[in-house]
């Protein structure tokens, strides 16, 4: 269960509250995972108590877009470390998905892979598969298939620790690189921040989604946990 | 062994110093609800009297929705989120799929601090932990009542990482953020949260 609540001293005035929370948590706490499974309880919940001086925050107030951007930040940063806290996670994962048709598609695969318990396996195994995040794109849920077109398909790991090169690139506009540089692909899977990069090539809006590995260590703690 | 690289998390992801937002103080107690003694009720409090507080939530989607879920939505509905002055939270037990009575338990919950701001609907209520057993209303009826009768409420540091302590249930570390920014026209403004999850994670709430 992911449980959260964020408080403010400015003074915003309720039904932007609302609109700023769920335009945060729709780029935030909805788009994390650690084992693709929807509580019962799942609460977020905002209160502004207008403690500092200032004029009330609304729709139209010229700072709103900025509170609101900021806001959506602050959630993105809170709801990541849920991730890494992920019940036996070894890695913290970030889902890049750019250059889809919109950005309920983009949202729709990143959280495909990152829901794909084989692709979390992979990671955990420091695995370049490229193989099992293909599939996990294959079978997204999607409205229609718009956004997917095979022969434009890139999807690489990035080395999140600024070492070069920082781009390994596994599938070139829908081909397999099989000559993977296998000890740069050791080097970045053995980092505890992995990103794995989905470049689809059909449009131009991008979601992130947070994952964890999936390890031993996770079925220890679910199989013997009784209620 | 491929897990064997531990990462003190707790040290890198907690926070030793912080700046809060003004008029809120908060408060937290182990009332015996988690078997092993450890903080579990925790109530966050609005104490800003100039101007009237607005509150606004996201839930789950899941059909399945706890009886802590169902009543924070009613009063956000029934107070057009204005005047809610307070969160209650409990872990150890999610009051979830909990029927009649978990909703009575939550309205309970909900009363008791209502019952101390002297205002109905201005309370919001939290659950989280093992899911279909009824919430032990005793333990967290005491713990309300002792909460505000010694007045445990603080605005200090520890306050605060205690609180995002009270609401951890698998979680390693408690996640705990807090940050200044500054509006164009010079006023500074705090955002500070707090959030508990490790397992049963993939939300989609609205």
């Amino acid at each position: 269960t992911l449980l959260g609540f964020i408080v403010t001293d400015l003074p915003i005035q309720s039904q932007a509250l609302q609109k700023m929370l769920r335009f945060s948590t729709e780029r935030s706490f909805n788009c994390i995972s650690v084992d693709g499974d929807m509580s019962t309880n799942d609460t977020i919940c905002m209160i502004a108590n207008g403690a500092v001086e200032t004029p009330e925050i609304t729709e139209t107030s010229s700072d709103y877009e900025q509170v609101k951007l900021q806001v959506t930040e602050f959630g993105k940063r809170l709801a990541q470390l849920v991730v890494r806290d992920g019940e036996g996670a070894t890695k913290f994962v970030t889902v890049n998905v750019k250059n889809a048709l919109n950005f309920a598609d983009a949202k729709i695969i990143a959280e495909s892979i990152s829901n794909s318990m084989l692709v979390k396996t992979a990671l955990y195994g420091k695995d370049a598969n490229w193989g099992r995040i293909l599939c996990a794109i294959g079978y997204a849920k999607l409205g229609d298939l718009s956004s997917l077109d095979v022969d434009k398909i890139n999807v690489s790991f990035i080395a999140t620790d600024n070492s070069e090169p920082r781009e390994l690139k596994l599938v070139v506009n829908g081909v397999p690189q099989l000559e993977i540089d296998e000890e740069r692909a050791s080097e970045i899977l053995a980092l505890t921040d992995l990103e794995v990069l989905v470049d689809l090539g059909t449009g131009s809006e991008e979601a992130q989604f947070w994952t964890c590995d999936l390890s031993h260590e996770y079925v220890t703690i679910n199989g013997d946990y009784r209620s | 062994q491929q897990g064997s690289k531990v990462i003190d998390k707790y040290s890198l992801y907690v926070p030793k110093t912080g700046t809060f937002p003004k008029g809120f103080k908060v408060a937290s107690a182990a009332t015996g609800v988690k078997k092993n003694g450890n903080l579990d009720l925790g109530i966050i409090l609005n104490t800003n009297q100039s101007y009237p507080s607005s509150a606004a939530a996201v839930f789950t989607t899941n059909k399945f929705k706890a009886a802590p879920v169902l009543l924070s939505h009613k009063v956000l509905e029934e107070s057009s989120g204005k005047n809610v002055n307070a969160i209650v939270v409990n872990s150890g037990c999610a009051n979830s799929v909990t029927g009649d009575v978990g909703m009575k338990d939550a309205r309970e919950m909900v009363g008791l601090v209502n019952e101390q701001l002297h205002q109905e609907n201005s309370t919001l209520v939290m659950s989280t932990g093992v899911i279909g057993q009824r919430l032990q209303l005793n333990k967290i009826s005491q713990g309300i009542k002792d909460i505000f009768g010694q007045n445990k409420f603080g605005t200090d540091f520890e306050s605060w990482l205690n609180i995002s302590k009270c609401i951890c249930t698998t979680d390693t570390f408690p996640k705990l953020i807090t940050s200044k920014f500054t509006l164009p026209n010079g006023t500074e403004y705090t955002l500070t949260g707090m959030a508990k999850g490790a397992g049963m994670i993939c939300p989609n709430m609205a």
